[in-house]
């Protein structure tokens, strides 16, 4: 939307409203980690500022287009729990329209009146370029902004069918940014840098992201696009591209036993404290062979900097491309170190790694790896289950893929039966689950990877009568793990149209038959608004007491100063309200016809004053002329 | 019946914002916007 009034300013202050749901609350959260990651958007709790979003849990999924004046909604509704959907509301916010109102969208797409409910023809408007700017860039197909096929449809035939066929399905994705949507935000808000992205390398380029190696080692890694025994392509671009491809690796069949080659990365600067390290890893060496994960951190007192050990990945499985995630905790400015070790097997290969990416953002607690999916998704009895993991909590768990649906696949989260059971709550409180159908693009921040989140609710019960997510051994079915071992699965909890087969193979979801769910189960109990444990950093809280005693007028705003509540009181360009409670009414013409009032005022004070002091004057003048005259008649009368 | 082995938090149906919001019986403008005064002269 054209003009500066709709801008935020880069951080955006918010309250999550006690009407939210729990799951929302998570997610709204989460929402926030991609906009941190991808765009110079940041949020903060609200403490006071004039303008900021409440987001609330109203009918429905909405908000208003622009920065407002004051306290924003929006409102995040029953199923609106979904991560692009909070993204998406939160880009109106940000002053996006929806992508087929582009006032060139007929030349993209074309509005099927006829198909339109009746009524709902002005939900297809086109908005002119005066009111609407594209920011010159292309229309986006698969903008997180743009309708679906399907929307307000009056039958079963698409409303929208786009001019280039293939992106009929493509309208309408839920999923996260799209790269033209980034570019829009980004060059909206002037971004020049992301809050949590630091550094992404896929070789490609010969200067390997100024990578550097080490002096002290006895290898160099190399940079190269095959290796004779494997792999025989680069991660990146899994050999789809001629004379690219590149990846780095260190040759073990070539050095001693206990030889090292050590890879630095360039020096970074971290804000938040805490990173996520992420990487392919390949071996085709021997078994004994490992990498060593350091950081090397710089302080004023250490100038050549503390190298820390902090994940040892060994047993590393040969013939195949992996995902690995290291979580760092730096705090300084610091270098990633990879040190390939030869082991004490025979090895006719080595160590490779490919597709590095490091942010400020948590790790996945765990993921799951799926090998040859394809072969998988076109099994017959398409029900996939993930090993079992541990919560964070100690709760064990386990994921179920549903593959046999024609147009959907599903995913769903079981409680099961684990070791802590005994030591643990039941049911099971307020324990979010997120899952993540992770888009293996090299580059972190052009994945647009699948998400969706639930959250365990103790309170839920089943027709009959039982809590849902009470203890496994109680509630749960009889299962068996491949090797046999019997254990109680939960009923699983999720959605049966976690994404669409087509968007399934679209993308980089499937990379070299490979794919990954990303797991994160934690607990979100602090965000419960009534319970004790509020979010230390909102103090919303306090500010709610203090408020509740001093009503503001006229749509002022209660905040605390030096703990006092106080009215912040609405203006505009030539109003204001003042007063303890906003409740007098202030404007530039009052305050012309004021000052001109007093100005005539005083002017005829003044004239009346010097009208009575010339009269005055004159008549003492006249007065002692004529008592002079008088005088001087009596005085002369005797002289002569 | 058995028990249902999975419960579906969307119902079975993959519905959009807009599908959300008609439900709800919702006429938003263009589904999920509250416009300002001026936006809605404009629009």
């Amino acid at each position: 939307i054209i003009g500066e009034e709709y801008r935020w300013p880069h951080t955006i202050p918010y309250v999550l409203e006690d009407s939210l749901e729990m799951n929302a609350k998570g997610v709204i959260l989460n929402a926030f980690e991609r906009y941190r990651l991808k765009t110079c958007i940041d949020f903060k709790p609200w403490t006071g500022e004039p303008n900021y979003i409440s987001v609330i849990k109203d009918s429905g999924c909405w908000s208003s287009v622009g920065k407002r004046t004051g306290r924003q909604e929006l409102s995040i509704g029953a199923n609106c729990d979904r991560i692009a959907t909070v993204q998406h509301e939160f880009l109106h916010a940000l002053g996006f329209w929806h992508e087929q109102s582009r006032s060139d969208r007929d030349d993209y797409v074309a509005i099927i009146w006829d198909r339109i409910q009746s009524g709902r023809e002005h939900n297809f408007n086109i908005y002119s370029d005066e009111v609407s700017d594209n920011l010159n860039v292309p229309y986006d197909y698969t903008s997180v902004m743009h309708y679906s096929k399907t929307a307000f449809q009056n039958g079963t035939e698409p409303t929208i069918v786009t001019r280039i066929s293939d992106f009929e399905d493509v309208i309408g994705q839920r999923m996260d940014f799209s790269d033209s949507d980034l570019l829009k935000l980004n060059q909206l808000y002037n971004c020049s840098s992301s809050l949590s992205f630091l550094d992404s390398c896929n070789f490609e380029l010969e200067n390997v992201c100024g990578m550097i190696q080490s002096s002290g080692d006895s290898a160099d890694w190399q940079r190269v696009p095959q290796v004779p025994r494997g792999p025989d392509s680069d991660h990146s671009n899994m050999g789809q591209c001629q004379d690219s491809g590149f990846f780095m690796y260190f040759d073990t069949s070539a050095v001693n036993v206990g030889a090292t080659a050590v890879l630095e990365s360039r020096i970074l600067y971290p804000k938040r404290g805490f990173q996520c390290l992420q990487f392919y890893l390949y071996n085709s060496g021997s078994e004994s062979d490992q990498l060593n994960i350091y950081t090397r951190e710089y302080s004023t007192d250490n100038v050549n900097g503390i190298l820390t050990l902090v994940e040892e990945i060994k047993e590393i499985p040969i013939g195949s491309w992996q995902l690995h995630h290291v979580a760092l905790k730096v705090t300084n400015k610091f270098r990633v170190v990879f040190e390939g070790h030869k082991g004490s097997g025979a090895s006719l290969g080595g160590l490779s790694i490919d597709d590095i990416n490091l942010s400020e953002t948590w790790c996945p607690h765990h993921v799951w790896h799926i090998r040859n999916f394809t072969q998988l998704i076109d099994s017959p009895n398409g029900t996939l289950y993930s090993p079992p993991f541990y919560s964070s909590k100690g709760y064990a768990f386990q994921i179920q893929l549903t593959l046999s649906d024609l147009t959907n696949v599903g995913i769903y989260f079981h409680l099961i039966s684990g070791a802590n059971d005994d030591q643990l709550q039941w049911p099971c409180p307020w324990q979010q689950a997120t899952m993540t159908l992770l888009d293996q693009n090299p580059d972190i921040r052009q994945r647009m990877s699948n998400q969706r989140s639930i959250t365990t609710d103790p309170f839920m019960t089943t027709d009959n009568g039982n809590y849902f997510w009470d203890r496994p051994s109680q509630v749960g079915a009889v299962a068996f793990f491949p090797n046999g071992t019997q254990f109680r699965r939960s009923r699983g909890y999720g959605t049966s149209a976690f994404i669409t087969h087509q968007r399934l193979k679209s993308r980089d979801f499937i990379k070299g038959n490979d794919v990954y769910l990303l797991l994160t189960v934690e607990d979100i109990s602090h965000l419960n608004s009534t319970s004790v444990e509020s979010t230390p950093t909102s103090p919303t809280s306090s500010i709610k007491e203090l408020c509740l005693e001093l009503t503001c007028e006229n749509d002022g705003i209660c905040a605390v100063r030096d703990d006092k509540a106080e009215c912040m009181c609405p203006s505009g360009d030539d109003w204001w309200y003042v007063g303890e409670r906003c409740e007098k009414r202030g404007s530039t013409r009052d305050t012309i016809i004021i000052v001109v009032s007093s100005t005539v005022a005083v002017f005829v004070l003044m004239l009346v004053v010097t009208l009575v002091s010339v009269y005055c004057t004159r008549r003492k003048y006249l007065k002692r002329t004529s008592s002079n005259t008088a005088n001087m008649t009596v005085e002369n009368e005797h002289a002569f | 019946l058995p028990t249902p082995e999975n419960f579906d938090v969307d119902g079975g149906i993959d519905q959009d914002i807009f599908d959300i919001n008609e439900d709800l019986g919702l006429d938003l403008f263009e589904g999920d916007i509250k416009l300002n005064g001026a936006q809605e002269r404009n629009s």
